[in-house]
């Protein structure tokens, strides 16, 4: 474990945590993506099942646990609780165009060609287009929520900072993992417009607000 | 072998 990895996660755990909390004092899931948090939940359930026959560490086996239940209880938020805040009309991204084609690279590139491999590699491709719902959403409405910007800056800086962490580990283990290092690095690639308008705006105190 | 998959990350 290094620095970078750590506040990588620690930077992920408050994603969840924001936007439980603004879920919470809102009493409204306006501004959120479904069809994202639906594809979190795959994502998740598909890589960290393998908690039930791999054993890393307390951590690793915590964090897990707590993304996986916490994903499936922001679904159930958005689909029961706050089910009349969600406005499914302005949520339109095609996510089968994403699924689709990340199934196909899971087949090309995994590191074996076994059920849990292909379903993890899977996870990652996946993983690193889940945002574009919720980006393509934000185009849309132009505007954001300030807490909603918190959540995704917070969420594309755990991604961000898991780069340094692989060159770190290149360096220190002499190891590198290149579908997740590939995947990893367009993630990060498709917050950079997101990040500029966040600190050019929010970060001064301003409103989120894209150009027309 | 040095391409692989981390088991540690998340």
């Amino acid at each position: 474990m290094n620095l970078f990895r750590l506040f990588g996660d620690l930077s992920h755990l408050a994603s969840i945590f924001i936007l439980l909390h603004k879920i919470r004092t809102t009493r409204s899931c306006r501004g959120i993506s479904f069809k994202t948090q639906a594809l979190y939940v795959a994502v998740f359930v598909s890589r960290y099942l393998d908690i039930l026959w791999e054993w890393v560490s307390l951590y690793n086996f915590v964090m897990k646990v707590f993304f996986i239940a916490s994903s499936c209880f922001i679904l159930y938020l958005m689909k029961m609780k706050y089910r009349p805040t969600h406005d499914p009309s302005i949520d339109t991204f095609r996510v089968e165009f994403l699924v689709g084609p990340c199934a196909l690279l899971a087949l090309i590139f995994n590191y074996k060609f076994t059920f849990t491999e292909v379903l993890w590699s899977l996870s990652i491709f996946l993983e690193s287009l889940a945002i574009l719902p919720q980006l393509f959403m934000l185009q849309r409405t132009g505007e954001a929520e300030t807490i909603t910007t918190h959540y995704l800056a917070a969420l594309g800086a755990y991604r961000a900072l898991y780069i340094p962490n692989w060159i770190y580990r290149y360096f220190s283990e002499g190891v590198v993992d290149p579908i997740a290092v590939t995947a990893g690095l367009v993630q990060t690639a498709l917050y950079a417009d997101f990040f500029y308008v966040y600190f050019t705006t929010v970060i001064q105190g301003q409103k989120f607000e894209l150009p027309a | 072998e040095t391409l692989h998959r981390q088991k540690d990350e998340l």
